[in-house]
Order: structure tokens, then C-alpha cells, then sequence
């Protein structure tokens, strides 16, 4: 996180609020929620009160315009620049804009998510510079997170309460669930949700994010799942790429989610049924799909799962005991995925390195080789 | 020819305007600012590391890709 620095915050913990206008966008009552809820993501852990006046001057003064609208940062339009706000001070402090040439929701993924775009904005208004953390609500790019299960992340929380100290009523209040730390691609402990390849690049994914790697990219970038995939599921259990289909499948528990570039498939999430698993099958924890001999591996447990695409049955003769197709391979199947001929198989923060015809370990990796660190 | 059309911003125009908008670039790239790095180039990096991007220094796709995405309006270098 960053401030604006330690003096350019507010001098008492009481604030007032003004909605000035309102977009076109929404519902009136949409817009006074999201506002509200925006401002509780801060409350909730600081000493801070907000209250809301319907006329004068306000500390936070919001309101909706674009292009140029009279404070010397005129808007650019659709996209691009979504909102800014100014740091605490008199007049113009604290104040948030909001470019009335985006579209704005409330509930959904669709256009931008007036809760998610003011909260960040009252961040700024309550002193908080742009964060370089990719998971903080403070960094600069917008992405979609869930509204509903939004809880503000760690990093965030040290940034405001570095300014203003925790939320003395939380004795009193639930105490506040631990806000999600970004997990880094580099920590020799990490363990991996699941890999999936997709049309030659390589998706690693951990909790609500993923980092993409590719043999031309110079580093793995890390996003959050749903910036790529709204509709997608955070903290998945496997993945795998059927490139004759030329989609990726998320699993999560008995669900199952399609991916065709961008796009969840519609009439998605379906059952692990419809990938050809029994009913017994509760949770799948990696699964691959082997170029040469079109199956798809599945890994239950101690067990894996042999599943002819092209059949479209299960094989005969399965489930057979991991270590019986992946000697050496003891411990907990995480994550797999098939690169250039070899298979891998992550179990904790070990990357074992198989030929799957043949059954033969190469090698034991790190979790993070692919990773670029 | 020059096409008649309004055409899109070049990338290089994506870019310089985007690093004077939030990374308070205030020169301009000219022949003369060519000699040793440039204050863009400087300040390219200073952006590339700011979004743990590969530091280059240089314009390329993975730091374009970043610059297009849509942002909160706010300058990462304050003027």
C-alpha cells in the first residue's frame, strides 16, 4: 500500500458525505447503496463514521460528470479513466468524480461496478494512494470481484489503518473475517489450486488468482480470476485444456465450469457427471489431458480416472492408484498439466516431471519453474 | 497517403499519454532527448516496475496491454 503521506488525512474521525448527482445507469436507490456500502468497507475497519448530508458542503462530495467537468482532469470518455478523487483537504479534498460516460451497476459483472469503483475512489478520499499489490483494492486497474462476498484485503486494511488505526468497536461488531492476502508466484512453500494450459500459454492458479505464462511473455503475469472470467469460480480444483474443443474446464467441488476464451460457456457450471465421472466422485483434485492418446486423467483422492474423449466413456479398469501410473508419486495429486510431450504433476510445492506413456520420472521441480522467478 | 479518416491513437501516443497522465512524464520525446535514456524511457520503467512488468524500458505489447486497461484516474506520480 501507499499514502498520500502521513499529514494528508483527515484531522477527525466524524466525516459527512453528499451525493451530488446521479447516472443515468442505475436506480437512484442503487446508486445511494453502493455509496454506502463503499464507505462501509472503510468504517468497518478504522474509527471512521460516516454521515450523510443532502445539502452544502460535504467532506466527500460525490458526483457523476464527463469529459471535462470543471477541476482541471477532464474525463476521456467511455473506458480508459473510470473515476478519480482527491486527497483529504479542504474544498476540493476528498471529493470523488465519476465519468458518467461508463456504464455503471451495481449487482453485476456487466459494464463497472459502482460499489467496487467507489470503494477504491473513497480510498483515495480517506488518504490512500494506488497500491502495486494486483489483489488490493488500491491498485490502479480495474477488476470485478464479487460484491457480495467482497471483503476488503489485507493490504488494504494496513494502508487505512496505518492512517487512522483499527476499528475500536470491533470488541463489540463480528470481528472482521482476515482480508485476502495476493499469493506470490515466488514463495518456495506455494502450493497450486490447479494448471491448465490455454492455446499455448500456461494459467497457474491459486485462490482467486492465476498467473499466465508463455514462452514469449518475459514474466508471468498475475491477475484475478474474474477480471479474465466474472462468471468463473475463485479457489478452483482443477483445470485442463481439451484443445480439439478449444476449451478450458475449471472445476470446482461437483461443479464444472466450461471456458471458450473469455467466455463461460452458457448452461454452465454442470455436474462432474457431464465429464463422464460417476456420482460417487465428490471433489476432483487435478486432471490433464494427454495429447497422444486423447484421454483425460482425472485425479481423485489416491485414484485417477482414465476418460476416452473421443469415446466419450470411461475407460475400463480405473480407478487405478496413482503411484501405479506415477511411481514415486505418494502424496496428494494438487495440480497437472502436459508441456511440450512431458507430463506434470504438483503435489505440495513439489513438480514431479513424467513421461506418461512410459511412466518415467525425470525430474522433481519447484512448483514456481514455470513461474519465472 | 495520410489516411482521410480520424485514425487510432499510435501505440507510441497510447503510451506517451498515458506515462504524463499518471507518471507525471513531462517531456516530450524529441531527437535531442535521444542521446543516453531518455526521461520516457526512464519513466517507462518506473511504470513497468510499478506493475511488475519485465523493467525494459521499451514500449512492448505486455506494457501496451496494461496502459489499456480501464484505471481509476488518479496519477501513480502525483504532479
Amino acid at each position: 500500500y501507499s499514502t498520500f503521506g502521513q499529514n494528508l488525512k483527515w484531522q477527525t474521525n466524524k466525516l459527512t458525505f453528499r451525493i451530488v448527482n446521479y447516472t443515468p445507469d442505475m436506480p437512484q436507490s442503487d446508486v445511494d447503496n453502493a455509496i454506502e456500502k463503499a464507505l462501509q468497507v472503510w468504517a468497518r475497519v478504522t474509527p471512521l463514521r460516516f454521515s450523510r448530508i443532502y445539502a452544502g458542503t460535504a467532506d466527500i462530495m460525490i458526483s457523476f460528470g464527463s469529459r471535462d467537468h470543471g477541476d482541471f482532469y477532464p474525463f476521456d470518455g467511455p473506458d480508459g479513466t473510470l473515476a478519480h478523487a482527491f486527497a483529504p483537504s479542504q474544498g476540493i479534498g476528498g471529493d470523488a468524480h465519476f465519468d458518467d460516460d461508463e456504464t455503471f451497476t451495481f449487482r453485476s459483472s456487466r459494464g463497472y461496478n459502482l460499489f467496487l469503483v467507489a470503494a477504491h475512489e473513497f480510498g483515495h478520499s480517506l488518504g490512500l494512494s494506488h497500491s502495486r499489490d494486483p489483489g488490493a483494492l488500491m491498485y490502479p486497474v480495474y477488476s470485478y470481484r464479487d460484491p457480495t462476498t467482497f471483503v476488503l484485503p489485507r493490504d488494504d486494511v494496513n494502508g487505512i489503518q496505518s492512517l487512522y488505526g483499527s476499528n475500536p468497536d470491533v470488541s463489540v461488531v463480528k470481528p472482521e473475517p482476515e482480508g485476502p492476502t495476493t499469493p506470490n508466484a515466488c514463495d518456495p512453500q506455494l502450493v497450486l489450486d490447479a494448471v491448465t494450459t490455454l492455446r499455448g500459454e500456461m494459467f497457474f492458479f491459486k485462490d482467486s488468482f492465476f498467473w499466465r505464462s508463455s514462452t514469449y511473455s518475459r514474466r508471468a503475469e498475475q491477475h484475478l480470476i474474474k477480471s479474465y472470467w466474472p462468471d468463473g469460480p475463485n479457489n478452483i480444483d482443477a483445470a485442463y485444456e481439451s484443445r480439439s474443443a478449444d476449451r478450458v474446464f475449471l472445476i470446482k467441488g461437483r461443479k464444472v465450469w466450461s471456458l471458450y476464451g473469455y467466455t463461460v460457456e452458457r448452461g454452465y457450471p454442470k455436474s462432474l457427471k457431464s465429464l463422464g465421472l460417476s456420482k460417487s466422485v465428490r471433489k476432483v483434485n487435478a486432471a490433464f489431458h494427454d495429447q497422444e492418446s486423447g484421454k483425460t486423467i482425472f485425479f481423485v483422492g489416491d485414484y485417477y480416472y482414465s476418460y476416452d474423449e473421443s469415446r466419450r466413456v470411461m475407460d475400463r479398469g480405473y480407478p487405478k492408484r496413482v503411484d501405479e501410473g506415477f511411481p514415486g508419486m505418494t502424496g496428494e495429486v494438487t495440480a497437472a498439466f502436459q508441456h511440450r510431450g512431458f507430463t506434470y504433476i504438483f503435489s505440495g510445492p513439489q513438480m514431479f516431471e513424467y513421461s506418461f506413456r512410459s511412466k518415467r520420472l525425470f525430474r522433481v521441480l519447484r512448483n514456481s519453474y514455470f513461474l519465472r522467478c | 497517403l495520410p489516411s482521410l479518416l480520424a485514425t487510432e491513437e499510435s501505440d507510441g501516443e497510447v503510451a506517451e499519454k498515458y506515462l504524463q497522465r499518471f507518471f507525471n512524464l513531462t517531456e516530450k520525446s524529441t531527437p535531442s532527448s535521444r542521446r543516453g535514456v531518455s526521461a520516457q524511457s526512464r519513466i517507462l520503467s518506473e511504470m513497468q516496475s510499478f506493475f511488475r512488468l519485465k523493467v525494459t524500458g521499451l514500449l512492448d505489447s505486455d506494457t501496451l496491454e496494461v496502459m489499456k486497461k480501464p484505471r481509476c484516474g488518479v496519477p501513480e506520480v502525483a504532479r
